[in-house]
């Protein structure tokens, strides 16, 4: 199927993709 | 210690305190899970700055959360 993009990976020192929805 | 982060987060921006969150909770989870650490972190931190520092501070909690995680993923991936 297609690719999931749920849930955002957190990768530390990188910026946290989640924050767009907070 | 518990005052000392709860602190540090109050002073901080809502998207400062999931970075702070995230980056305190990433190697307990990853010392769980190395394999799935980066998902489970970011599905975990969609849920109340409350209960991410209580799992913060409860092992138990953390882990019951984690295992949850890691059924959801694996629910979503099958």
């Amino acid at each position: 199927g297609s690719s999931i993009n749920w849930p955002p990976e957190f990768h530390p020192g990188v910026p946290w993709k989640g924050l767009q929805n907070i | 210690e518990k005052s000392l982060i709860a602190s540090t987060l109050a002073s901080a921006s809502p998207e400062e305190q999931k970075i702070m969150l995230g980056e305190w909770l990433f190697p307990l989870i990853q010392a769980m899970n190395p394999t799935l650490a980066s998902k489970i972190t970011g599905m975990l931190l969609e849920m109340d700055n409350s209960e991410l520092l209580h799992m913060l501070e409860s092992p138990e909690s953390l882990r019951s959360k984690v295992d949850e995680a890691v059924a959801v993923l694996q629910a979503c991936q099958a």
